[in-house]
């Protein structure tokens, strides 16, 4: 997650859900921005938080296989740029949702309850609980 | 060529690439048509 | 600027390494076909959980899914997913000596590559630039290949015990001497394996309560002796000087983890020659370093020796320095002696310490004597012994070839890694698909070349490695250039952004 070029990656797929789910004709901008915000948050929970192991073989003698890829990366240390920058992107594509949605209780609600799904497991005192 | 290369579905099998390029293209397509309408 | 080289005092030439950065569209795009890849991938491995395909990977029977799983089934993800999609690229079965030019078995398959089926046909005269070969050992004729087949009559093809047993045959001994004259040491030591070389006497070097400084690109043989060892391992950044002083001032200023005690012993483990990067240590400055800090230090020189330096003697004879600098003088006898094996040179005591303690010499049969004489037959044919000034030609002409090739190819537009020197010349591909497509499009055109892609890289550092050899004629050179730049521009793979 530090090579080069992989966060403006990101920012790029997750701006092209966007414009996809935006070009869907029947669906209003509100629910767009709630369905941009819970599909990224269930692919970032998937893919950092549930998958664990390496889909290939490493030479640590099967130690990363118990790992999710949040708690591989970077060896595991914490704070670093990595983990900062997919916490906060997150949290402002909340943000954005709510706006978009002027707020409504409903859109709301989910939105929180999808951000509290990834915000959790990067918390520092949840790392290698199970 | 230059294509599936870049997108990698060159390595990709036959009906593997068609359900790549239906999917693109109808994305696309829907992108296409509600900018021609927003704007 | 990190390649910049800041000590140039310490050179006697100008050392130059380049690594451009990867462009950074190259970059996105890189991702997204490793995205789109995996998404196909769990896609399969779907059709194939619920046996609407069929699957053809090796995985447990319905009896015994209550056993613990001899498979483990996502680190295989990669493999069935990428790696089978453009596998024909890798292990193609060669039907000749892998010299400048070879014969490929021609394979064809039917599912896309989960199976393959020989066509009976073979593939000539294929130029190769994938084996290592640097000084064109690898040949079934001439003096070397004589005196092996002299040699098997004499000896036979095995010795059915070890070194420390009844396995210990003078021309062992007598290639012992030589390695250690070849490389200016007073002692040296053979192994049957170069792998084993690595893994199985670093253990016998260091235990708990050393401090192992490691290079983050070394070979995997280092990094398991590093662990057999049990001592702790540190890693710092690839052939960067700030990186390894760093650590070594932490080494001695904090001492052990907790107890705070000083290291027993703190041994720096670099290669001569990375032939992933195709980069040369730094070695002037490492000893320096070594010497400064009262480190030890372990040299593999697995790529090196033999093809680099003017008497063919390894990364230290490149730079002119004193072999006694380095503690632990390791390398192979595979690449540039067209045989099999490594070696251990040092002081007498070290060596005399490493035969009664080595996992090696302990337990593992010793070398083939045909493979011994071949190894003295090229190491004397190289020292100039043989009377012929071939050994000095091979390395001169591997100087020349490969400098003429990596200047052509970055004169192209390619991107190329690593030193001016350096006989392994990585092209960088990135895309994965591009990996196929370049070793697939290279063998139409003739040429056999290795292609690497993630996770043996970085994922957005997939590459071709080219190796050089002395063989080499400057008219395969030219054939193989002109294949490149072909290939090059169909692909688009000219991202170089130099002037």
């Amino acid at each position: 997650m530090n090579s080069r070029g992989i966060w403006l990656t990101y920012l790029l797929l997750t701006v092209v859900l966007h414009i996809v789910l935006l070009s869907i004709p029947f669906l209003s901008v509100p629910l767009v921005w709630t369905l941009t915000n819970v599909i990224h948050n269930l692919a970032m929970y998937l893919f950092l938080h549930t998958v664990k192991g390496t889909p290939f073989e490493t030479p640590d003698q099967g130690k990363a296989r118990l790992l999710t890829h949040w708690e591989q990366m970077d060896y595991g240390v914490q704070f670093t740029s990595s983990r900062k920058f997919l916490t906060i992107s997150p949290i402002v594509l909340h943000i954005l949702a709510s706006f978009y949605t002027k707020y409504d209780a409903t859109h709301f609600f989910i939105n929180t309850c999808s951000l509290l799904t990834v915000l959790i497991p990067k918390l520092p005192q949840l790392h290698g609980v199970r | 060529y230059q294509y599936l290369l870049i997108t990698g579905i060159y390595a990709l099998e036959p009906w593997e690439k068609s359900i790549f390029n239906s999917v693109l293209f109808s994305a696309v397509a829907m992108v296409v048509y509600t900018s021609y309408v927003f704007v | 600027r990190q390649n910049a080289t800041h000590n140039p005092s310490l050179y006697k030439k100008p050392f130059v390494e380049s690594f451009e950065e990867t462009p950074l569209l190259v970059a996105v795009l890189t991702y997204m076909g490793y995205g789109i890849l995996t998404v196909f991938g769990y896609l399969r491995d779907f059709l194939r959980h619920w046996n609407i395909e069929k699957c053809h990977v090796a995985r447990e029977r319905d009896e015994q899914k209550d056993f613990v799983p001899l498979y483990q089934d996502f680190e295989n993800f990669y493999t069935r997913n990428l790696y089978m999609r453009i596998r024909d690229n890798w292990n193609r079965p060669i039907c000749s000596v892998p010299g400048a030019k070879m014969d490929l078995v021609e394979r064809v398959t039917h599912n896309y590559n989960w199976t393959f089926e020989h066509t009976g046909k073979v593939v000539k005269d294929v130029i190769n630039m994938g084996s290592y070969n640097y000084l064109g050992f690898a040949e079934n004729t001439g003096t070397c290949a004589d005196a092996a087949i002299e040699t098997t009559q004499k000896y036979g093809v095995g010795v059915g015990s070890t070194r420390s047993e009844m396995g210990n045959l003078d021309i062992h001994e007598e290639m012992e001497e030589l390695v250690a004259r070849f490389l200016g040491v007073e002692s040296s030591m053979t192994f049957g394996m170069g792998f084993a070389t690595n893994s199985m006497n670093i253990p016998a070097l260091t235990g708990k309560g050393c401090l192992i400084l490691s290079d983050e690109l070394n070979h995997a043989s280092l990094v398991l002796g590093a662990r057999l060892s049990g001592s702790t391992i540190r890693v710092f950044k690839h052939n960067n000087m700030q990186s390894l002083e760093k650590l070594l001032r932490d080494a001695i200023v904090h001492g052990q983890p907790r107890t705070h005690r000083p290291w027993k012993k703190i041994l720096i483990v670099v290669e001569g020659i990375y032939s992933m990067e195709g980069s040369i240590v730094r070695l002037p400055e490492v000893i320096a370093l070594k010497k400064r800090y009262k480190a030890y230090l372990y040299l593999d020189e697995a790529h090196s020796i033999g093809a680099l330096g003017p008497g063919g003697r390894g990364v230290v004879d490149y730079f002119g320095l004193d072999p006694k600098d380095v503690d632990i003088m390791m390398g192979t006898f595979t690449k540039s002696f067209g045989a099999a094996g490594g070696y251990i040179g040092g002081k007498k005591e070290l060596i005399d310490y490493l035969r009664s303690y080595s996992h090696s010499a302990l337990y593992a049969t010793s070398m083939s004597p045909p493979v011994a004489q071949q190894i003295i037959t090229s190491m004397k044919i190289i020292m100039g012994e043989d009377g012929t000034t071939l050994g000095a030609d091979r390395l001169k002409q591997l100087s020349e070839n490969t400098n003429y090739f990596r200047r052509r190819l970055r004169e192209m537009g390619f991107i190329i890694y690593g030193n001016d020197d350096s006989p392994v010349v990585p092209l960088m591909l990135y895309m994965p698909a591009k990996i196929g497509a370049f070793g697939r499009e290279m063998l139409k055109r003739n040429i056999g070349t290795v292609v690497v892609g993630f996770p043996a890289t970085p994922i957005i550092e997939s590459r071709a490695r080219f190796c050089v050899s002395a063989a080499h004629t400057r008219e395969m050179l030219d054939t193989a250039l002109e294949a490149i730049s072909e290939v090059g521009d169909l692909l688009q793979l000219k991202y170089s952004r130099r002037e």
